[in-house]
């Protein structure tokens, strides 16, 4: 379960304060699936940057599973963002000098995983959104849509507990889409708790919930029965 | 004019050739808006890389303007690509140690503008896609969607004669990007020559043809009347 309870993020440049998440409250059951969707700029990546445990809140307090984040050391929050969380970056940030099956493996590198099981694990993920053809090639000879699918397969790699996918399918025409939501939706069958930022109505559609935000504020909500 | 003429462009992995785009021939008359639609991987990068001079074909014959492109020296096709040619990429590749106004102030620089003009256009330009109050953010400091609209006033700021958009809209939601396309249905009015690679429907509603490209093949398109 994930609860964010009057949540701010502040930046700093100069003088000049950028308030990009404002007294944010949220609560994330386990097994959810939610999409966040919100203009640009309105605090959607630094929202799902927190909730991941890549930045820390200026104020307000977070609980992981009953945890208090802000209380953990640095050990402790670098394993919760290696074995339990994926995650797919809005602008994916791959290693540009691994190969996407190399890609693939850095986590389960740091998972400890032995290196034929490691490359077993990431060649099965690649194929599975549709890149068995392109292990070997680097991030820049990867077309927009195969690096964002690599950074998908990279998140899943792990079978983490919580998926935070931002802007998943941006690169993507509607067919690719689909194959990378029916992953989505198979994993939330199996009880992992799902988050995913997105603009594209059709994406939102396949979550039970939707979170709007506006300006760093969350400004209301939709849920669905039957996504 | 853009005539592109059985046009391919073939990359080497060690003894993996990797077929981009084979034998495309297209025509883009001065003035046109075209629409380029294809799944992820189908060559839709690479044929706007070739047509903005940024690669060159593996075989067949590209004329600009009337000028086999094929014969131009350094120089010439620097000069093209500066002055005729606005670029908006995929992945925005702005430099990462400038902000946003001395990135979109960059292509002025190189075509030799004084600063104090150079720096009134950009000014101008980021105001246009709705960022005048994060000029002084590196990209660092701005959202997927703030530096998507960075990039475009980039490739707006020398005001060229062809512009080629690679999914400028892929991190905008419904508004913004409704912002951007009546920038380029704008500039389209004006006689300028738009060319933009989308996987949204919607996009491609704002141009006057749309091309279909599937493994490196263009294999239909379609014209509107009223866009
Ligand atoms: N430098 C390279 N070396 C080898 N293969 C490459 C290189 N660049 C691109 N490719 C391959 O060429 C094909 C076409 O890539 P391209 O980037 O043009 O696709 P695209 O239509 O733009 O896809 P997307 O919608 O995902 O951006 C892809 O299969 C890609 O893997
Ligand atoms: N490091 C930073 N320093 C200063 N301001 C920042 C920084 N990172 C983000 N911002 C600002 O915080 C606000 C929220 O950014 P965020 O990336 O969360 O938006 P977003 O909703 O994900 O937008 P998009 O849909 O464009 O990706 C933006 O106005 C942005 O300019
Ligand atoms: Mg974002
Ligand atoms: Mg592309």
């Amino acid at each position: 379960v994930i609860e964010l309870h009057d949540i701010w993020k502040v930046y700093g440049i100069g003088d000049v304060k950028v308030e990009a998440v404002r007294g944010v409250s949220l609560r994330i059951d386990e097994g959810e699936f939610v999409a966040i969707m919100g203009p640009s700029g309105s605090g959607k990546s630094t929202l799902m940057h927190l909730l991941g445990c890549l930045d820390v809140p200026t104020s307000g307090t977070y609980r992981l599973a009953g945890q208090e984040v802000g209380d953990l050391g640095e050990v402790a929050l670098a394993t919760i963002r290696n074995r339990r969380v994926g995650f797919v970056f809005q602008q994916f940030h791959l290693l540009a000098n691994l190969t996407a099956l190399k890609n693939v493996e850095l986590p389960l590198v740091y998972a400890g995983m032995p290196a034929a099981k490691r490359e077993a694990k990431a060649r099965e993920a690649l194929a599975s959104v549709g890149l068995g053809e392109r292990l070997h090639h680097r991030p820049n000879e990867l077309s927009g849509g195969q690096s964002q699918r690599v950074a998908i397969a990279r998140a899943l790699v792990t079978e983490p507990d919580l998926v935070l996918a931002d802007e998943p399918t941006g690169n993507l025409a509607s067919d690719q889409t689909e194959e990378v939501l029916s992953i989505f939706a198979r994993l939330h069958d199996e009880g992992r708790t799902i988050v995913v930022i997105t603009h594209e109505p059709d994406v939102a559609e396949w979550a039970s919930r939707t979170v709007h935000i506006r300006d760093g504020v969350i400004y209301g909500e939709e849920r669905r029965d039957n996504p």
